[in-house]
């Protein structure tokens, strides 16, 4: 897992999880609300929803076995919605 | 599913391999291919035909980067493939990210896992959130071809779509059910019988309609698997299968039909007719077969005889068939199995097995055929 092994050197940019969150999981491209630490921020749902479909536990943070599954390889079909 | 529940309407597609990735001989890729679809052929009605050229219901191809549908691929790692549900056009096709490394093994991405997947998902099938599923997004290795297994999520999901097999007994589980498979033949059952027993690179397989138990030194409980989550391509109900060490293959028997697996992988050329080994035109199936580790001999045996196969010179040994009871004496005709343990060769008849000490020329022990499975 060439991927896992540049985390630990050069920790992913919170581009990456924005941009897994518009790809996979529907995420509005124009949101801006990614650091924001209301529960009720739609981008912490989105993320407690990624948690809850790749059964993790839904912290609502990018805690680091969030961040591990987010990582590894994957199908390129979004998990939520679909190809547009 | 897809929203919607997009399908196939008919229970035939197509499909076609328009391009080759590097990485892999363009052989390896199409058995790869080949054995994804049949794990989905296995437990619904669908059966598939590849097309050399033209139009197919389901285009595979290699691309890297953009590739012509706005979704591009995004180099080494992440995104593996993508793949569009049913439907005309670019619906039902399959993309893999050619800057993947594409492996057969566990380096780098599996080729057939992957393309298991996708192949979910051109029948039909949307992301499961069933960690064990063939359909959960994030790819797994821990699910490696030797141990693939579609999981009851991915038989549910694909069934409510197509129905099941029209001769399995796997069929859609009622929501209520806690016993997914319950055709699985009962190990305990003291009437059980074994069609074939063989010994795979010293685990043992015990074969049984469409299931077998794998019993390995590092699990004391024997697994049950369906014969098609390890190879998909063999038949069920097997006649006879038998282990030749020297060649790291198991030969597995079905009528007048034999092919020969290398762990996971039912190697190509096969199947073969038995008569390439010697047999008269008479002998329809083998009944059982074992091979002797030390000796390099190989005994088949059909009704009340059995004959000897040198597996050094491939070719039947002359002055064969013999009867079994002159060189086996207490060994009943019609062997359902036998099987080569601890100097000893155990025969499997109904519900009974003999163990024979080949050097007193005796039967040293009654069983009960399933005394290997901890009954």
């Amino acid at each position: 897992y060439p991927l896992q092994g540049a985390v630990r050197q050069d920790p992913p940019s919170m581009d990456f999880a924005q941009h897994y969150l518009e790809k996979y999981y529907n995420l509005e491209k124009n949101e801006k609300q990614m650091f924001r630490r209301k529960e009720s921020s739609p981008v912490v749902k989105k993320i407690q929803e990624m948690q809850k479909f790749l059964g993790l536990e839904m912290t609502g943070k990018l805690d680091s076995n969030t961040m591990d599954v987010m990582l590894k390889p994957r199908c390129g079909v979004p998990d939520v919605g679909g190809f547009s | 599913t897809f929203p919607g529940s997009p399908k196939w309407r008919k229970t035939h597609l197509t499909y076609r391999v328009e391009n080759y990735t590097p990485d892999l001989p363009r052989e390896r890729v199409d058995s790869a291919i080949e054995k994804a679809l049949k794990v989905w052929e296995a437990v619904t009605p669908l059966t598939f035909s590849r097309l050399p050229e033209g139009e197919a219901d389901i285009m595979i191809s290699f691309a890297a980067g953009e590739h012509g549908d706005f979704y591009p691929f995004d180099g080494l790692g992440q995104s593996l493939a993508h793949a569009y549900p049913p439907g005309p056009g670019f619906y039902g096709d399959v993309h893999f990210d050619e800057d993947e490394k594409w492996t057969l093994g566990s380096s780098g991405t599996n080729l057939f896992l992957v393309a298991a997947h996708e192949l979910g998902h051109t029948l039909g099938l949307f992301h499961s959130d069933k960690k064990e599923a063939l359909m959960y997004p994030v790819y797994n290795f821990s699910r490696n071809p030797t141990q693939f297994q579609l999981s009851q999520d991915d038989i549910d999901g694909i069934q409510s779509l197509y129905g099941p097999h029209p001769y399995s007994g796997v069929s859609v589980v009622p929501t209520t059910s806690v016993s997914p498979r319950p055709e699985i033949p009962t190990k305990c059952d003291p009437s059980l019988s074994f069609d074939a027993v063989s010994t795979l690179r010293g685990e043992l397989l015990f074969f049984k309609d469409r299931y077998l138990w794998r019993l390995s030194r590092w699990n004391p409980e024997p697994e049950v698997h369906l014969i098609s989550a390890f190879w998909p391509s063999l038949p069920s109900h097997l006649d006879a299968a038998y282990e030749a060490n020297s060649k790291d293959s198991v030969f597995i028997f079905k009528g007048t039909q034999f092919w020969a697996v290398q762990g996971s992988e039912v190697q190509a050329g096969y199947p073969k007719s038995i008569y390439t080994l010697g047999f008269p035109p008479a002998v329809r199936k083998i009944d059982a077969a074992v091979s002797d580790k030390d000796t390099k001999k190989t005994y088949f045996f059909v009704d009340d005889q059995y004959w000897r196969f040198d597996e050094k010179r491939w070719l039947m040994d002359k002055g064969f068939p013999r009867l079994i009871k002159d060189d086996f004496p207490g060994i009943e005709p019609q062997v359902d199995a036998v099987l080569q343990a601890f100097g000893f060769f155990y025969f499997f008849h109904g519900s009974s097995q003999s163990e024979f000490d080949p050097n007193a020329r005796m039967v040293t022990h009654t069983l009960k055929s399933n005394s290997w499975l901890l009954c």
